[in-house]
């Protein structure tokens, strides 16, 4: 299998994404 | 169901456990917890080494699907993984307090946080209180604390101090403690231990674009670098609130500001398995950074009321 080589984590959309 | 022994290791008690083939992370780590009556389950994590790497049970993999040594008992330690920003606000069951007090006393006493010579003391004076109770001279006797680990080391060699002299200083502070229960005892600890630099920071080595190294934190504020000779006070600070995105491609990490007109920062950790654990982490801080800006869930509230009562 192949490892996963990259990734990402949107800081501003988790925060955007989150109910008020 | 076929099965395999799984070793837990928490910082007071070792468990095993039958663990189906299987089982994912989520379903062992539920069941540690449910063992141990720990309902704040946020904090914690499943940890293990591989090739002198710290890694931790992912909870939607299969436990057999992680780089673990299969060998049996296979071992896991049952650790926080991240940390309260303040702790007397956060942290509302007992066991909580109790596993978090332990975990950062280790810390301090193994030298992984850098605790100055007086907050040591002090420190020391309330892990007595926790331990001893109220102080009694007819019972708390002259070497009563001779066999205790109180201070690090390095504290201890910075004086010319006998243990009866240090012991005299911390009972000096353990007296005044009188009539703190253990939990408050701990919580004492806590809310000092809470201050000092380098609680709750994840420290990777790292190298920027020219090849100079560097140390990346992790915590649960956000993302800060510093010169590898002060762990203390970091040369850049990037809060969670100002980064649109992180992100890794190899052995490549970026932070992205959210302001354009601050360069984007880019650096190089040592292995692949680093960035994807820094990533993690930083997933992990900031989910808990956002849920303490909103109101508390159902059940923080249910286990803040019982614990009011």
């Amino acid at each position: 299998w192949h490892r996963r080589r990259t990734g990402t984590y949107g800081v501003l959309a988790a925060w955007r994404r989150l109910p008020r | 169901p076929k099965t395999f022994t799984v070793r837990i290791v928490t910082m007071d008690a070792e468990m095993e456990f039958n663990c189906e083939m299987k089982w994912k992370g989520k379903d062992l780590f539920d069941l540690v917890c449910r063992t141990l009556g720990l309902r704040e389950t946020w904090f914690f994590g499943l940890q293990y080494t591989i090739k002198d790497t710290v890694a931790w049970l992912k909870m939607d993999k299969k436990v057999l699907d992680h780089d673990v040594s299969k060998e049996e008992p296979v071992t896991f330690h049952f650790l926080a993984k991240f940390y309260p920003e303040n702790a007397e606000e956060e942290l509302v069951q007992e066991i909580t307090q109790h596993l978090f007090f332990l975990q950062v006393k280790k810390q301090i006493l193994d030298e992984k946080v850098y605790c100055p010579p007086e907050a040591s003391v002090l420190l020391a004076s309330y892990a007595v209180q926790a331990k001893y109770g109220d102080y009694d001279p007819s019972v708390h006797k002259r070497g009563f604390l001779a066999q205790e680990e109180l201070l690090p080391k390095r504290v201890i060699n910075l004086y010319q101090m006998t243990p009866e002299m240090w012991e005299e200083r911390i009972t000096a502070w353990y007296a005044e403690h009188r009539g703190r229960a253990r939990d408050e005892a701990e919580m004492e600890y806590l809310k000092i231990a809470q201050d000092l630099e380098m609680y709750g920071v994840n420290y990777f080595t790292i190298r920027n674009k020219k090849g100079t190294e560097l140390l990346l934190g992790v915590d649960a504020l956000g993302l800060h670098i510093y010169d590898p000779e002060n762990r203390l006070t970091p040369k850049i600070s990037f809060p969670w609130n100002e980064i649109r995105n992180i992100s890794y491609s190899d052995k490549e990490f970026t932070i992205k500001p959210l302001d354009k007109k601050i360069d984007v920062f880019k650096f190089n950790s040592s292995k692949l398995r680093v960035n994807k654990l820094i990533l993690q982490l930083c997933i992990g801080n900031h989910d808990l950074f956002m849920r303490r800006r909103k109101a508390d869930s159902l059940e923080v509230q249910q286990m803040k009321a019982q614990a009011r009562e």
